[in-house]
Order: structure tokens, then C-alpha cells, then sequence
């Protein structure tokens, strides 16, 4: 489900897209 | 503001003269969420400073099914206080 757009009933838009490997912290 | 695992950053610049905003929304540590994210891609949306509430954007989240009902308030803040942070920013520039 990466990549992928869901609208909310209410109009909005949610685009998911994959988190920049630099932006995930180290475990 | 609060670590609360939530991440939100503007997914584009802000020109400080539109009165809706880009947002990035991902989690960076699930281990501070009561329930299971859905994903765990970032959430790109549009939010209007002006007619709009964190709060809003967190139920619209929860019932589109990224996060747990259970976690509604701390994406809420999450979201607020990015929001803070860019109004704050912005009355600085004025």
C-alpha cells in the first residue's frame, strides 16, 4: 500500500509514499 | 515539543502566504502508539491553518485506517504542534 492515495469521506487526500531512508531512526 | 514517535514535517516550502500547508506525516517509533500503524509509509496531506484542526486530520486518519482510534490524540498533537511551530514561525517573518 505504498503509493497509494486515500480520500477521506470528508475530501481530504492522503498520498502515502515510502520514508526517506534518512529520516528513520536507527533502532 | 513532546517526543510522541509521531513524526510531522512540511512536505514542501512554505512561501508563509498561503493559508493551506503541505504536511508529511510518519512514525518513527510505533513503540510510543498504543495501537498498530497501518503502514509505515510517510502520509503526505494538504491542511488549511485557517479553517482547519489537527485534530480534524487525526480522526479523518484513524477512520481512513492508518492509526488505532486509541492513538487519535497523540497524532493530533503531533500534527499541532508542527502547526504551532510553523504559525510561530511565520508571525517571526511578519
Amino acid at each position: 500500500s505504498l503509493n497509494a492515495q486515500v480520500v477521506h469521506s470528508a475530501g481530504r487526500r492522503f498520498i502515502v509514499s515510502p520514508v526517506p531512508e534518512s529520516r528513520l531512526r536507527e533502532p | 515539543a513532546e517526543d510522541t514517535g509521531v513524526r510531522v514535517e512540511l512536505a514542501e516550502e512554505d512561501n508563509g502566504r498561503k493559508s493551506t500547508i503541505a504536511l508529511r506525516l510518519w512514525v518513527e517509533d510505533p513503540k510510543k502508539l498504543k495501537g498498530k500503524p497501518k503502514d509505515n509509509g510517510a502520509i503526505e496531506f494538504t491542511f488549511d491553518l485557517e479553517k482547519e484542526t489537527p485534530e480534524d486530520v487525526a480522526q479523518e486518519m484513524v477512520e481512513s485506517g492508518f492509526f488505532h482510534e486509541s492513538d487519535v490524540k497523540i497524532v493530533g498533537k503531533s500534527i499541532r504542534d508542527r502547526v504551532a511551530l510553523i504559525q510561530w514561525r511565520r508571525s517571526r517573518i511578519r
